[in-house]
């Protein structure tokens, strides 16, 4: 479907993207997570797009198989939730992770 | 308003009372601390009421200052929301007030 392959060249084109809910404390977290790495995700705010955000979340989960906010993406490979991205960082596993995507 | 004093009773009558919505992960973090304490709380999905849930959400705004979920009441007390529960928690007094409200 064309919104399947808007996410795909989404995620492909941008090193950090973010699918998230303004209001949801877990999508804060991890937004404020980049941003004290002094990353700038691409942030899909999926409840300030009206009826195309539930699509577009019901699209993530074919393609991701997860349904929930955050749904967090690093050189175009799907990361997880918060509490994936969280575990990453604390591996010191997410910090490589972003400067390869973002050809560094 | 009758929302308000059905609000106002409910935090009355219930030892412990949590304002939550089911698919928010910070309203699952109390309602988790709460069953390991062996502490069964009244829940309130906000979610699950149709248009009474957002007029809920407006009434406890203006009798607590607090807007966001999870709105946390113990003996009758507004504690705030996920992060003053667990820090509550975390100084130790989290339990005493819970045994003084449960009448214990
Ligand atoms: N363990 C997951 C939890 C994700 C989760 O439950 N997200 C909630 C919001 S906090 C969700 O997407 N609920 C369904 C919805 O909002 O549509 C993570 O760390 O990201
Ligand atoms: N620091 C607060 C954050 C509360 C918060 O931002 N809650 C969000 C959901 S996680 C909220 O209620 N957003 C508005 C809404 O869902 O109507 C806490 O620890 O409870
Ligand atoms: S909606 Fe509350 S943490 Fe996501």
């Amino acid at each position: 479907s064309t919104l399947e392959e808007s996410v795909k060249s989404t995620v492909a084109e941008n090193p950090v993207v973010v699918y998230s809910k303004s209001w949801c404390s877990y999508s804060s977290e991890v937004k404020n997570l980049f941003k004290s790495l002094q990353v700038k995700p691409l942030v899909v705010e999926l409840d300030e797009l009206g009826p195309e955000g539930s699509q577009l979340q019901n699209v993530l989960e074919r393609l991701t198989g997860q349904y929930t906010v955050p749904n967090v993406f690093i050189g175009g490979k799907h990361i997880g939730g918060c509490s994936d991205t969280l575990q990453l960082y604390n591996r010191g596993e997410l910090e490589p992770m972003i400067a390869e995507a973002s050809g560094k």
